[in-house]
């Protein structure tokens, strides 16, 4: 399984329908300070089931909606779309018939979130279940946010012994 | 399961020590257990950088201490490898050759993982096969646009291109 | 006393936002105070880059938070300028662009005010007077060495030559 | 008032007795990760009194002296000094007759200080009251550590009220 590309509409400074794509296994995003490379991997962590405003560098759960911009209104609504390539199906057996896997978050200015699976509304728990096993998750190891990296080895034995965990 | 933390452990250990010293070009690091019981003991890290004694693991410097962070995230993917791993900035911290250590290690790992990585730095750049831009020419609004690798360390040297 | 703590957040706001247009390029920064008694009130700062309208400063990103920084640091510089000022790697999250006028900035408050500053960064290299090269070729132990300025942005191309 | 030099001996990394020296108002210092560079931020934040070993990285106290490499053994003491030029006097009137200030503390092994001022002993209080409304001390809004900087802004309004009343 992996990431094929990701589509943004209406979060944070993405605020119109934008696709990127990542053909190979080596993708860099650049580009000038505050452009909104940070912002995509907000978007990757919140789809999986982030639920935590704090985490998302806001104070509530609508702080991810495009609040406007000199030139631009607010928006009231935003969603992000995960496409994964299933093709050597390491997913659990439940997934094996999709050859792509396709997952949605979407929010609107009263905070309440609806996930879909390939287009079939379903809760945050089953998103969840999809990635069980495979090391995915809103905080999992794969995910390493602006300047954690030298944080990491600081972390307590407890917090280092949940990584390992998560890796078993 | 007692076995299996232990085994996960066994594994992980060896795989840290094998990072960092492909990133540090030498040295050790290793993790240890702080109690006896396995199913409740905590984890703790250790890291000698080539040549030094180090007492703990907080007197390392920063550059020191992302080097070990990497090497410790790319010990667990070894046994369990996500589907992808994003990076933000990681290679900030670190100087030209421990940068350059670090590339090389992304780019072997990357025959089996798919690396997502955020940077400002020209040689890191020079790693990705594809890269993405993201600009403001509108203030506020994001867009992408793609950009060759030779194109980019030139526009980085003149980041006005990026952000008008 | 209350006066006296009122004028000098009216001084610090307007340098503030001083400092940060100029790092910027444009937007404003400004203070302000949590509660209406004087005495006791906490401080709280907004900042928007240019053409945003930022709800909250968390939501910022690493180089704007160390841009409105930095421009904080300096405008209580302005007001009280304390005999020197010792930066470590505060250019890290600065782009190219952000990290010019940055140096810029100190460069005009270096007339009056000291400047030590660690970096890794070619173009804040080149702002110094006098540079300090610290090596480690024995193991371990620091040594330093005077280097001048074009020297410098070689030998970081090439970092083997100051690590060994 | 302006710092002109520090020397160091047996601190962290500088084992061998070390003169840095400032004759400009732009002074860079490079090098390699782990060289030393920021053992020299903290070495002049200790000599001002710091007293928390976490805030120099630290488990106790005597964790600034040098402990060894693969090549030397470690020492039993270590000392800092900072030449401040007081040509112009901006300190306060009692110590207008120096034209050099020299602020010394060395430590041994047992985690015991010796501050002194111009080679004469002196206490802890005393290094303070040269700095006094200054702006300058172990934690002053001058000297800002390695990744800091963006965690400045996002410290409570109470901290920030403390950094407008050290201006004062
Ligand atoms: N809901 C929102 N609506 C509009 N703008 C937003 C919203 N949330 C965040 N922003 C803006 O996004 C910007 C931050 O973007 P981001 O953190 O992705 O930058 P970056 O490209 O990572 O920059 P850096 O190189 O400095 O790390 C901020 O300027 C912030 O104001
Ligand atoms: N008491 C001590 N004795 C010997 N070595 C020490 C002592 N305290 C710290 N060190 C060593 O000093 C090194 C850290 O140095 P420092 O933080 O100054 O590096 P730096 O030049 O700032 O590097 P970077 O560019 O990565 O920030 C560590 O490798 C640490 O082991
Ligand atoms: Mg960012
Ligand atoms: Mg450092």
């Amino acid at each position: 399984m992996r990431l094929s590309k990701i589509k943004l509409a209406g979060f944070k400074t993405f605020v119109d329908p934008t696709v990127l794509s990542f053909p190979s296994n080596l993708t860099g995003i650049i580009g000038p300070n505050g452009c909104g490379k940070s912002n995509i991997i907000d978007a990757i962590r919140w789809v999986m089931g982030e639920s935590s405003a704090r985490n998302l560098r806001g104070e509530s759960m609508d702080d991810v909606i495009f609040s406007g911009s000199s030139s631009r209104p607010e928006v009231s609504k935003a969603f992000i779309e995960l496409y994964f390539d299933n093709e050597n199906n390491t997913l659990d057996a439940k997934f094996a018939r999709f050859s792509e896997i396709v997952i949605r978050r979407e929010v609107s200015r009263d905070g309440v979130s609806n996930y879909s699976l390939n287009n079939t509304r379903c809760r945050r728990k089953d998103i969840r279940e999809v990635f069980l096993g495979t090391g995915l998750g809103p905080r999992s190891y794969a995910i390493i946010e602006q300047g954690m990296i030298s944080r990491l080895v600081e972390s307590k034995p407890e917090e280092l012994r949940t990584y390992l965990e998560e890796a078993a | 399961t007692k076995v299996k933390f232990k085994d996960i452990f066994d594994q992980i250990n060896s795989n840290l020590n094998n990072y960092f010293t492909k990133i540090f070009g030498g040295g050790k690091a290793y993790l240890e257990m702080t109690d006896n019981d396995l199913l409740n003991t905590g984890v703790s890290m250790m890291a000698r950088p080539p040549g030094k004694l180090v007492k703990n693991i907080n007197l390392l410097s920063g550059g020191e201490k992302a080097g070990v962070g990497i090497a410790f995230v790319f010990s667990i993917f070894k046994i369990n490898p996500a589907p992808f791993c994003l990076l933000d900035e990681v290679d900030a911290p670190l100087d030209e050759a421990n940068n350059a250590r670090f590339c090389s290690v992304v780019k072997e790992m990357s025959k089996t993982v798919q690396f997502i990585f955020i940077t400002h730095n020209k040689s890191t750049m020079e790693l990705a096969d594809i890269l993405s831009g993201v600009t403001m020419r509108e203030p506020g609004v994001s867009k992408l646009v793609s950009v060759n690798v030779g194109e980019a360390v030139n526009l980085t040297a003149n980041k006005e291109s990026l952000s008008r």
